[in-house]
């Protein structure tokens, strides 16, 4: 598969662009996280698509923000499930 | 919305195309 480059995303529409890094982000993360893949990656594509593509090419930043992601995520469901049962 | 965001955060799903927050809450 070739890299992802910005001048590649350049010449895509916005939204064909964060289906791109999806595709590309959704395997690393599946690896760490099989059953909140999905979830997580939702959550990175919030993010600048130039940071997005930084993070594709810094495994490390990537798996940072991962963790972060899942920290909120965890914290999230957290308050959902306190909000139910109030 | 009922101001929930209880389906937060939309879900993707390779070769699904990505419609981001309009994913969630139709």
């Amino acid at each position: 598969q070739e890299p992802l480059t910005a001048s590649l995303l350049a010449g895509a529409p916005p939204q064909e662009q964060k289906q791109m890094l999806g595709e590309r982000i959704y395997p690393v993360i599946h690896e760490m996280h099989p059953t909140l893949a999905g979830k997580i990656t939702g959550m990175l594509l919030e993010i600048d698509n130039s940071e997005l593509l930084h993070m594709l090419e810094s495994p490390e930043s990537l798996h940072s923000k991962v963790e972060e992601a899942v920290a909120v995520l965890q914290a999230h469901q957290a308050k959902e499930n306190a909000q139910k049962s109030a | 919305s009922n101001g929930s965001n209880i389906n937060w955060p939309p879900e993707f799903h390779p070769g699904v195309p990505w419609k981001g927050l309009q994913n969630i809450d139709p």
